[in-house]
């Protein structure tokens, strides 16, 4: 019963819970899965699943982004051309994917092909070790960790990374939230998979 | 395309389903 609860479906739900129960507004939360990749026991964290939420100032959606018409026409098209492959519909036809697609939403996206080896970035060092928890922009700039840096450069001023049973939890938000147990705590509850039922 | 594999297909789908809700809610007048 334990492996048929930690499927994707229960996931979503844990980290929509997570954010849309939290007091702070997280922009998204992110499962880091742990899978074992080669006979030595390395193990690598890839994606498991997302949930996006946005800013809490809609308002923003239009003011966030900096980056050049280039880089925002590459967005959308990136966008059209997933949107066709998964509604299998004609991208002109659906008018949100024309939209301005924000740093934040961009750095979302990117996430799901991006994976750590256990140790390195920021949800390879919280993996088997503490919670990493990073405020405000400067932190973020000045970090040894490259998706740190990202972070910051798409908008981020806030980064969470919590360990748990089987990956890691990573939150962010465009706001400066400071550490507090509990979240920390909220996590080890929905995310403690090995003591299920 | 290739590109696709990478994604996960479920979060992607989620991600543009709840988008479009979201820029479906934000006021034309805003």
């Amino acid at each position: 019963p334990s492996t048929s609860l930690f499927n994707q479906e229960t996931l979503q739900q844990r980290l929509q819970t997570l954010i849309e129960g939290a007091r702070e507004s997280w922009t998204y939360a992110i499962y880091w899965q742990s899978s074992v990749v080669d006979f030595s026991g390395a193990s690598t964290l890839g994606w498991g699943d997302g949930y996006y939420k946005g800013e809490e100032d809609k308002g923003k959606r239009k003011t966030a982004s900096s980056q050049s018409a280039a880089e925002q026409e590459h967005r959308k098209k990136v966008l059209r051309e997933l949107n066709s492959l998964i509604s299998g519909s004609s991208a002109s036809a659906d008018d949100a994917v024309d939209e301005e697609v924000t740093d934040t939403e961009w750095f979302f996206l990117v996430s799901m092909t991006q994976s750590f080896v256990n140790g390195s970035g920021l949800p390879g060092q919280a993996f088997n070790s503490v919670p990493i928890w990073v405020t405000g922009k400067e932190r973020l700039a000045g970090s040894s960790c490259e998706r740190a840096r990202q972070g910051q450069v798409f908008g981020l001023q806030t980064m969470v990374c919590i360990p748990s049973a089987s990956g890691v939890v990573e939150l962010g938000s465009t706001e400066l939230i400071f550490q507090n147990s509990d979240l920390v705590n909220k996590v080890r509850v929905l995310f403690n998979f090995n003591n299920m039922g | 395309n290739g590109d696709l594999p990478i994604f996960r297909r479920k979060s992607l789908q989620r991600f543009l389903v709840k988008r479009k809700e979201r820029l479906t809610l934000v006021s034309p007048y805003s």
